[in-house]
């Protein structure tokens, strides 16, 4: 494709991620840096706090579906199942959006979605992170680094993994308009297990690739080599992912009063 | 693979999920 599709295929998947992520970089920032007119986010800090945040309604949803727990491990644990499930929500209408997807098998949409939905949340969750903890409840509250640190094993090792990813993602400085391609081009990975149709989906992520590509250099003209570390990146994101499925199997096996939504089940299944 | 992932299918062919 010539430089004015890569163009618009770019605008259109930037598009869709402003239409269909809730949370963006730009949000995000704007709270973290207290560079906005809303109330600054409830810091959660320790177990009264994380009660206040509870009571006084940060957040929007209850846990539904999972047991009642006093157990504050289990209950951080639930509450990132919770985000995740929203966020595998919004990244389907996401994926949906990207030309070409819906064109696919419905097995193989089934597919990059299984394998691609946490590597797309892991590299969205720096833009929510600083070094010191991270937005939570749509930006309503901060959970600190350190809470989550001091939870009991193995709940303390969820998040951990993750700021330190996060830090050095953020140093690339994308923003939501790289973000957007970058998570398109996760998705719509050829060489997830059990594809029907591997080279409809490289035709579909090598167009995305060119696009990002091309995003980047005029996006960022000094960042050198921007576009080889973030197919780096892909690498490391693919290891935060099988590390998590394996923290999560060992909680699913350790602590057996811990429940599992039936969406996650699903995509844990099998997965690697 | 249908059998195995019900409710990525159903979000793939609904925009809204109610046991989510």
């Amino acid at each position: 494709p010539g430089g004015s599709d890569l163009k618009s295929l770019a605008k259109h998947v930037y598009n869709a991620y402003l239409k269909n992520l809730n949370m963006t970089k730009k949000k995000a920032r704007s709270i973290l840096t207290g560079r906005t007119s809303t109330n600054p986010p409830f810091v959660v800090h320790d177990m009264d706090t994380l009660w206040q945040a509870e009571n006084g309604l940060v957040w929007n949803q209850l846990i539904h579906g999972a047991p009642p727990t006093k157990e504050i491990g289990v209950h951080v644990f639930y509450r990132c199942q919770c985000t995740t499930v929203e966020t595998v929500r919004e990244l389907t209408e996401f994926a949906k959006s990207i030309p070409g997807f819906v064109g696919l098998y419905l097995n193989d949409q089934v597919t990059l979605l299984k394998y691609g939905v946490h590597e797309a949340i892991f590299c969205m969750l720096p833009s929510l992170m600083n070094k010191d903890g991270l937005l939570v409840a749509n930006g309503k509250g901060f959970v600190t680094r350190e809470f989550l640190r001091s939870l009991r094993r193995p709940f303390n090792e969820i998040m951990e993994p993750k700021f330190e990813f996060a830090v050095k993602f953020n140093a690339l400085e994308l923003d939501d308009s790289d973000l957007a391609l970058f998570v398109a081009a996760i998705i719509l990975c050829g060489d997830r297990p059990g594809l029907m149709n591997v080279r409809q989906v490289e035709e579909i992520q090598d167009n995305i690739l060119q696009a990002l590509n091309l995003h980047l250099q005029a996006h960022h003209p000094d960042s050198l080599y921007l576009f080889p570390k973030l197919l780096q990146k892909m690498a490391d994101l693919r290891q935060l992912v099988t590390e998590n499925a394996q923290l999560v199997q060992k909680i699913k096996k350790t602590e057996s009063e811990t429940s599992l939504h039936p969406l996650l089940q699903e995509i844990y299944k099998d997965m690697y | 693979l249908k059998e195995k992932h019900k409710i990525l299918h159903r979000l793939l062919q609904n925009s809204s999920c109610s046991d989510l």
